[in-house]
């Protein structure tokens, strides 16, 4: 139960908290579709 | 320490935007055959540094048919894509770009197209028409039809058959089929015509010369053809109906 209890926080502590209303970059290509897709 | 290098351009980057636009216009601007093609979607881009000012530009390009033929004056901008539901045909390129101080030049290109698939349409919208083959013999009667009812009507001309550029069949709400072709004036009257087809010859390759026409062909329950012919050098073209056929 210890090991597994440090693994939690470990894992807790790499998460990076995001900034309210945070929208990820879209990636680079492909690019937005202007019509639609066949 | 040397400056770090640029970050990779995305696909949806003005520059990216700007070297689509320039290669989608060297495509349309260079081919002869079928319809105009707008971009969908720039699929990837790739910049290789040649030296200051002097990029290599490398672009997959997803683009899609409209509804301009490729002689048509019509700029681009103002065409419309073929819808969805029109069988849609895609345009696969690769595109080959220089740019030198800001100004690109093409090295090359291939493109290829495909209609997309009638399966899809067909599960989305039963009733859409669906796109033929050009050398369905059908298809080849229609045009032949289409265009000698036209010149029949318009005896001051003669125009011939360029290519033909689609043809589709629908089912409902009648069984007809519609085809759409590109025309050229020739110098002959359709008497003249009449009496020696072979001695008629395309007029100069002036825009002006060329024209472009819609026929639908109503098989059942009752047969009626309608055609509309347009020369790109004369206002909106006449539609002409077959004797005792609604005319608009």
């Amino acid at each position: 139960p210890v090991a597994k209890r440090a693994v939690a926080e470990a894992a807790q502590h790499d998460k990076v908290p995001r900034p309210v209303g945070f929208v990820p970059p879209p990636p680079p290509c492909p690019g937005r579709i202007r019509y639609f897709e066949i | 320490a040397p400056a770090a290098p640029p970050a990779p351009l995305g696909c949806d980057d003005p520059e990216s935007e700007a070297a689509a636009e320039f290669a989608v216009n060297y495509i349309n601007g260079h081919s002869h055959h079928g319809y105009k093609f707008a971009l969908n979607r720039v699929d990837n881009i790739r910049v290789v540094p040649q030296g200051p000012n002097n990029d290599i530009i490398l672009l997959e390009l997803d683009l899609l048919e409209t509804t301009c033929h490729i002689l048509s004056p019509t700029p681009l901008v103002n065409c419309t894509v073929r819808s969805f539901t029109n069988h849609a045909v895609e345009g696969d390129c690769d595109v080959k770009l220089l740019k030198v101080d800001g100004k690109f030049s093409v090295l090359g290109s291939k493109c290829h197209s495909h209609a997309d698939s009638a399966e899809d349409i067909v599960r989305v919208c039963p009733d859409c028409p669906l796109l033929l083959s050009l050398n369905n013999t059908d298809v080849l009667a229609a045009v032949t039809a289409a265009l000698n009812d036209y010149n029949s009507q318009n005896p001051d001309g003669y125009l011939k058959l360029l290519e033909i550029g689609r043809a589709t069949m629908q089912h409902l709400p009648s069984n007809s089929m519609s085809v759409e072709f590109a025309v050229a004036a020739t110098n002959c009257t359709a008497a003249e015509a009449k009496a020696q087809v072979e001695a008629c010859q395309l007029l100069p390759e002036d825009q002006s010369n060329f024209g472009f026409c819609t026929a639908t062909r109503v098989i059942m329950p009752t047969e009626k053809l309608q055609v509309d012919c347009q020369l790109y050098g004369h206002q909106p073209g006449v539609t002409y109906s077959q004797p005792g056929q609604d005319t608009s």
